[in-house]
């Protein structure tokens, strides 16, 4: 039996766009 | 004020293939096909940078540059900013009490394996923004 091995692990905002609201005050 | 502008990978990520894993800001790993919106939004109560805001799809349209991509006007946050966005179709984004959505789910389930509904105008989507943004 072959045991995984190190798998990348990727935090969770990088599944979320970043969409900076523009302020325009 | 015309929509600011912004473009995403022009290439599919890899941590939206199913099976990916994902670290929530507790630490805690699941894999991207699991991940529900409360993990989403304890992970940013945590942050002390980054803040959940709800981004609603106003329009999807075909882009002119090229068919494999859609542009997504988004209305972001209580200021409503309008933001619109040049994704491939299969670009994933998730929806609020909803899970993963894109402009084209049968490629996206096609291509990453990852359970996919119909990305919608009036979908409400999770996006970031920074906490101390003022």
């Amino acid at each position: 039996n072959v045991e995984p091995r190190s798998v990348p692990v990727f935090p969770w905002h990088s599944l979320v766009p970043f969409l900076a609201p523009t302020q325009s005050d | 004020h015309p929509p600011s502008s912004t473009v995403l990978p022009p290439s599919l990520p890899p941590y939206f293939i199913r099976g990916s894993i994902i670290q929530l800001a507790d630490g805690e790993l699941k894999r991207v096909e699991d991940l529900k919106t409360e993990d989403f939004i304890q992970s940013a109560e945590i942050s002390s940078e980054l803040k959940i805001d709800s981004s609603t799809v106003e329009r999807i349209e075909r882009s002119h540059t090229s068919p494999n991509f859609a542009v997504v006007q988004f209305s972001v946050g209580e200021h409503r900013t309008q933001v619109s966005v040049e994704v491939l179709l299969e670009y994933p984004f998730f929806v609020f009490g909803q899970g993963w959505s894109s402009c084209c789910p049968d490629r996206t389930t096609q291509l990453l394996e990852l359970p996919c509904t119909k990305l919608s105008v009036g979908d409400v989507c999770i996006s970031l923004t920074l906490k101390n943004l003022k």
